[in-house]
């Protein structure tokens, strides 16, 4: 079955979609089958993937509203890894749910079915089963979309900016994890931790780890992310850190990361 | 009369709340009555400005929900310097707003209210009318509190870091301001883009800095704000900038920015 990761943080640019884009392309790099899900109506995962606009369709917003998934998906330029594009049509869904049943399932509808065998065995028939590992790049808030993501998925994966106000903004997303946890979704665990934007000339990305080292011990993935201008400059190219620039400390990062989030996933 | 001034952008960290803060500190420097009002449930600004938690109230959410300016102002450190601190549960607002009449107006109902005179004049009796300016920063989403900002704004300044993807939603952005205008707020206009975090040690600023004035001209401050270590520190101090280094490269670009836009203000 798949492992199902929203990437989450409702503080602005700290690295989500930078992290979506690039883990899954260091893990599709290790033969796994891997599917991003842009639900950020502002697409940058889309963008930073070479999706132009006109390939996108109706995007992940069509899941919202019982569309089938393979009618969704768009391939890559990277082999192994499907998208499922944003659509400015996001914007508008925190609105549009009010009014439905259940608003914080729809995209855990859309994905995994409920079927039942003749002796009325629940089976989780998982439409995402060709997929190994389905990441979420989410928006900066705690809304209906991010909602979504974290009663669908497996576990929250949080990119950490080394900054200060990134740090204040943590003790409210565990919170909110937490509150999902215990209304949808039983078996939602944070999957870690991931230091981001780090940069060893200043005491300020130091002081910010070791206080959520100390803080969360275990949790901090051991992979910390440098501040990497190559890592910025790729997006401009619709390609992933990754293939603009293979060997650059930002897209070596981001192959252990991925190596480390595999290692993880045996020992749990 | 007031100017009131929405520091708004959906993508995330792109410096809307350094702005605010070191924005409103250097306009306070001038001798000028300033207000913040942050209506972003991470309430950054907040924080930055020294307001602990506990001394935050009902904040801005109060106002939402007709409470009087005058029982959720606090004072900061800094002389002329007022602030409506954040409220967690303001993250809560969209939801609420749904079921009333004319939701993007609250906040414009409660801090400009009309009055009529015996002969049956309108007079818009501004509660803000003791402030010179009011800086309002905003959540990185165009939800219900952004657009309550753009509603009871005159302008919208937008900071714009140099960074691809932040260029990739500001056209997004400026339809959004265009809409509101027509359906809302026929006066409201944009202030300015102020670039930010430009880091002289790269081209993708230069290219996006150019790419940015080819596009807008005029309506890019002239004030580049550079990427400087010491406003990042600043707020794990709880003070802006201007205070905690007055002398670095970043304090003295908000205290240009200020000044240009008072320039501005003078010729328009
Ligand atoms: N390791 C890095 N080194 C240098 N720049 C980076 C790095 N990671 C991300 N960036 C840049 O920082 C900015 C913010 O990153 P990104 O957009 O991935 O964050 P985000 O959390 O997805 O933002 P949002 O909250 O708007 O969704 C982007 O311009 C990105 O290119
Ligand atoms: N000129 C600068 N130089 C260095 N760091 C900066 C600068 N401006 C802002 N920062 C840092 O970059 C991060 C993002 O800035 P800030 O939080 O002000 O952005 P924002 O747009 O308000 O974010 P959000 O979208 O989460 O509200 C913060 O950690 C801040 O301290
Ligand atoms: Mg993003
Ligand atoms: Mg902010």
């Amino acid at each position: 079955a798949s492992r199902i990761i929203a990437i989450a943080n409702q503080k602005g640019g700290v690295g989500k979609t930078t992290t979506a884009i690039n883990l899954a392309t260091a893990l599709a790099a290790t033969g796994k089958k891997v599917l991003i899900l842009d639900i950020d109506p502002q697409g940058n995962a889309s963008t930073g993937l070479g999706i132009q606009p006109k390939r996108r369709g109706i995007g992940s917003y069509g899941l919202f509203h019982g569309e089938a998934l393979n009618r969704v998906i768009v391939e890559s330029d990277i082999p192994g890894l499907g998208v499922v594009p944003s659509s400015p049509d996001l914007a508008g869904l925190e609105i549009e749910l009010i009014e439905t049943e259940d608003p914080q399932f729809r995209l855990r509808k859309a994905l995994i079915e409920k079927t039942f065998s003749e002796n009325n065995q629940e089976n989780t028939n998982n439409i995402l089963s060709n997929w190994d590992y389905v990441l979420v790049d989410c928006p900066p808030a705690l809304g209906m979309l991010t909602v979504n993501a974290m009663v669908l998925a497996d576990a929250v994966l949080v990119p950490l900016q080394c900054e200060f106000f990134a740090l204040e903004g943590l003790t409210q997303l565990l919170a909110a994890v937490e509150k999902i946890k215990i209304a949808f979704n039983p078996k939602l665990k944070i999957q870690g931790v991931v230091l981001t934007m780090f940069d060893k000339r200043n005491n300020l990305s130091d002081q910010v780890a070791q206080d959520v080292r100390s803080h969360l011990g275990d949790l901090v993935y051991d992979t910390v992310i440098p501040r990497n201008v190559r890592v910025s400059e790729a997006p401009s190219f619709g390609r992933p850190a990754l293939l603009y620039d293979f060997h650059c400390a930002g897209s070596q990062a981001y192959v252990h990361l991925a190596g480390e989030l595999l290692r993880r996933e045996k020992t749990n």
